[in-house]
Parts: structure tokens; C-alpha cells; sequence
């Protein structure tokens, strides 16, 4: 699997 | 202070809703150093204060600095401080500037 991009982390609370 | 200075406001935000309601992005070891505001969803707590924007950068989450924490502590941090009984409100220090403290 590709490299995980960390730029696109989003978390909804 | 400096033109360049951002200042920085203490948001303080009840606990009105079931949610917090905002979504972040960011962190260290990211282009956006310090977690920013993306989303406040509507009925959710954040909404319900009013002073919480989309674009601002969290500083400080009940005091405790965002600088260094990658993406998933800083979100560790604000889920908990949303789902402890201690307090009826979350503390955010923000900022308007997109910028690295």
C-alpha cells in the first residue's frame, strides 16, 4: 500500500 | 507589537452540544504545522460559541501547547478535553495568522 500523506490527515470531532 | 505579530485569542467554548463539532487538519511533520480549523458544523458546540473560524490555527488546547504534536496527538488532546467530566467547557487559544509560533 502507498506511504500514508500525513498533509491530508483530517479529523472530525 | 510588530506589524508581522499574530495575536492570538482565548476562545473559551461550552459544552451546549454532544459534539464539538469542528474538524482539523494538520500538525507537526505536515505543511501546517499547527492543527487548523477546516470545518464547524452546525449545531455542534464550536457552533454554538461563535467565535471559533474556519482557517484559525489551534495554539493551545486547555493550555496545553499544539507545537510539536503531529496530527493524531493534537486531535488525541482535543477529543479528550471535549469528553472529560473536569470541565463543562474547552479553553482554545487561536490565532487568525497561518503561522508557526
Amino acid at each position: 500500500s502507498p506511504p500514508k500523506d500525513y498533509e491530508d490527515e483530517v479529523t472530525f470531532f | 507589537p510588530g506589524l508581522l505579530e499574530p495575536t492570538s485569542t482565548l476562545v473559551r467554548v461550552a459544552k451546549s452540544a454532544g459534539t464539538l463539532g469542528i474538524a482539523i487538519e494538520g500538525g507537526a511533520n505536515t505543511r501546517q504545522p499547527l492543527p487548523r480549523i477546516v470545518t464547524i458544523q452546525r449545531g455542534g458546540s464550536a457552533h454554538n460559541c461563535g467565535q471559533l473560524k474556519v482557517g484559525q490555527v489551534i495554539l493551545e488546547v486547555n493550555g496545553v501547547s499544539m507545537r510539536g504534536r503531529e496530527h493524531r496527538d493534537a486531535a488525541r488532546i482535543i477529543a479528550e478535553a471535549f469528553k472529560t467530566k473536569e470541565r463543562d467547557h474547552v479553553d482554545f487559544l487561536v490565532t487568525e495568522f497561518n503561522v508557526a509560533l
